[in-house]
């Protein structure tokens, strides 16, 4: 497809912008409402004291998601979708002109709620992250797999509430490496911090192995 | 777009098709995992005795959904899409050869999970039904406005959940009456059977109204 073969090449400028300045990119993909934006709030929160960051966030409508980033104190650019359900790297490489990103800076891009089409549009990023949260069930990679496939790593959220759902862990991440084997699988609850040492350190070692 | 115009045109031959034999067709939306064949399963094993009921499933991959709504003893034509995020209203008539749909059945037509690009499909449907469960969050009528404004019927899923989560009911009616003043809204559970009655209710006059 024509589109798809576009957005690459877009995307592979994206790319060495980003390795020109040794900068991480995250693309955050998920269903709506799994809560990546209240995992980004609580992960800003954790870092910015010694990590200069910023947000690209990507929403069919509102300014909604980035005043919740901007009120942690780190830059945000929104982009507004309109009828598409995805961000391309077309609208992630004017973002950047609104964006300061010195030098070894970490950048999120938190993408439209969607398990489908976000999954074919490369955005520049190091890595997609899926977030699946528990309420959603454990069938997810088996029905949306290509989103599952193109992740590096799934973050399994809402775990705090566990204790009222009748959802299985274990099958939730035996059908995730069925799709993708080479997947890593963090646990975590973004609102009661169970599990957030593991992704700050996951980000880390991520950060390291461009630095 | 091109796309939309030929998609309406079969959404009108797959209308017709559904206004000579009086059959009520509801399209049901929401994103992944909001509880669509939870609440298909339940609602089917209540009418199953007195109405005929068939049901097309849409996904990106598997046979999980239709399996669970076979288990019900209602058949059901499982539609897969691969790379696309929606049902069209060609799949839904190819769909219509492979299922026997007497005068005055009732089909259900379980889309895609993705809040995105099926609300601008028509697939024939009498109604698209939105499922919004109390775990994605007060804000998505305001993020993803089209699909809450396409839809006649909000049923607010989850609710047994409430005790354990921090959503605002009234704040989450509230919005989706700010982009559709006009929508309905249920609240039930479709593991705990709360508000059930009001949803048999509902289909009921939406089937009395086309007989
Ligand atoms: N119990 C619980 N609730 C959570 C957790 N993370 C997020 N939530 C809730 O889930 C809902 C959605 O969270 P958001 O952070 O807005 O989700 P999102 O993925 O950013 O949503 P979109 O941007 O619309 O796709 C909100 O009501 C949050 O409070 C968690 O770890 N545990
Ligand atoms: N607590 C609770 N869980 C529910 C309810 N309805 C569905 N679930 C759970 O939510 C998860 C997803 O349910 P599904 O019925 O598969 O959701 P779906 O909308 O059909 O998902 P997709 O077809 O993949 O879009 C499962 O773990 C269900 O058990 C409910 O009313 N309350
Ligand atoms: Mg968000
Ligand atoms: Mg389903
Ligand atoms: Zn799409
Ligand atoms: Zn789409």
């Amino acid at each position: 497809r024509d589109i798809l073969s576009k957005n690459d090449a877009l995307a592979t400028d994206n790319r060495r912008f980003f390795a020109e300045r040794k900068i991480l990119v995250l693309n955050l993909v998920s269903s709506p409402g799994s809560g990546k934006t209240t995992l980004l709030v609580c992960t800003l929160n954790a870092l910015k004291a010694k990590q200069t960051m910023a947000v690209i966030e990507g929403d069919q409508q509102t300014d909604n998601d980035a005043e919740r980033i901007r009120a942690t104190g780190v830059p945000a650019v929104q982009i507004n979708t309109g009828k598409g359900c995805h961000l391309d790297a077309s609208m992630v490489g004017h973002a950047l002109e609104q964006v300061a990103l010195p030098q070894g800076a970490l950048l999120f891009i938190e993408n439209v709620g969607n398990l489908v089409c976000p999954a074919a549009f490369d955005l520049g990023e190091a890595a997609k992250v899926v977030v699946l949260s528990v309420t959603e069930g454990e069938d997810k990679p088996l029905k949306y797999p290509d989103m599952f496939r193109a992740a590096r790593l799934m973050l399994l959220n809402k775990c705090d509430l566990l204790p009222y759902l009748n959802f299985d862990v274990e099958q939730a991440i035996n059908n995730a490496r069925r799709v993708n084997p080479d997947i890593e699988i963090i646990q975590l609850s973004a609102t009661s911090g169970t599990g957030m040492d593991e992704w700050l350190n996951w980000i880390d070692n991520a950060e390291q192995s461009i630095a």
